[in-house]
């Protein structure tokens, strides 16, 4: 039996937003100690792996492991009827066919349930070794997702350099070019807006703007994004909840 | 351009 409770059913909706656009059927494993997804997009460029830890959770019960095959566009739908502030009690049984979700609103007595029928999906999943980044960087999620927008209005392309002292975009297309430089540092009154480099070796690194532009609808979900750099692996783009994270692995672009 | 490269070039499926 699983029962899963959220105190309000916003943080499963950024969450589901999060990356519905890039991935759409996502088993969702779901264990003692929280739930666990994974998923890669359909041109094998991207992964999203999300991990919901218990303490993100105002009662979570899973007595047995159970794995939810879901399409994110009908739990979307499900979701867009349930109030952002209705707690969200997610239910299911030891071998289900379908999930249940539970809108409660307890202010007004009001109860709202709904029923998603669970899908076989066949996917592969992927084992991602820990590993040595090049360079880390955190910096307001913010801030990384205007970069992202504007500079995509240039090119299919996004170019990530960093340096010692210095983190540069560059987009360069038919339109014309652009180029955003973000030095680190600290801010002691807003920690939050503060950027945070960490580089063992500079990094020199292009991104399909598409795929960066799905990355950054997880932004509702953190004010910070960590930013994982390695010329030897896929970027790491990782936003935190209170227990767990949201992150995405992107396969860079590389010359002949 | 530069060519796009694919997840399966690092990962392996388990």
């Amino acid at each position: 039996m699983l029962e899963a409770k959220f105190e309000e059913a916003s943080l499963f909706k950024k969450i589901i937003d999060g990356f519905k656009d890039c991935v759409q059927l996502v088993n969702f494993q779901c264990k003692e100690d929280g739930i666990i997804a994974q998923a890669v997009d359909d041109s094998r460029v991207l992964l999203v792996s999300l991990e919901i830890g218990i303490e993100a959770f105002q009662e979570y019960r899973c007595d047995h492991p159970v794995t939810l095959g879901i399409d994110l566009n009908s739990l979307s739908k499900v979701l867009r009827c349930g109030n952002n502030s209705d707690t969200l009690t997610l239910i299911a049984d030891d071998t289900p066919d379908s999930v249940l979700l539970l809108f409660e609103d307890t202010k007004k007595d009001r109860i709202a349930e709904y029923s998603l029928k669970l899908m076989d999906i066949d996917a592969d999943f992927l084992k991602i070794e820990e590993l040595a980044y090049d360079t880390t960087l955190l910096m307001p999620s913010s801030e990384f997702t205007k970069i992202v927008r504007d500079l995509s209005q240039f090119s299919d392309s996004l170019n990530i350099m960093i340096t010692k002292e210095t983190i540069k975009f560059v987009a360069d297309g038919d339109i014309g070019s652009g180029s955003v430089i973000l030095k680190p540092f600290v801010n002691m009154d807003k920690p939050e807006e503060s950027i945070k480099l960490e580089m063992d070796q500079p990094v020199d690194l292009t991104f399909g703007s598409k795929y960066l532009q799905d990355i950054v609808k997880g932004s509702a979900l953190s004010e910070k994004v960590g930013v994982r750099l390695s010329s030897e692996a896929p970027a790491l783009f990782q936003f935190d909840l209170k227990s767990g994270y949201l992150q995405f692995f992107l396969a860079p672009k590389f010359n002949d | 351009s530069k060519d796009q490269k694919k997840l399966a070039q690092y990962y392996v499926k388990t």
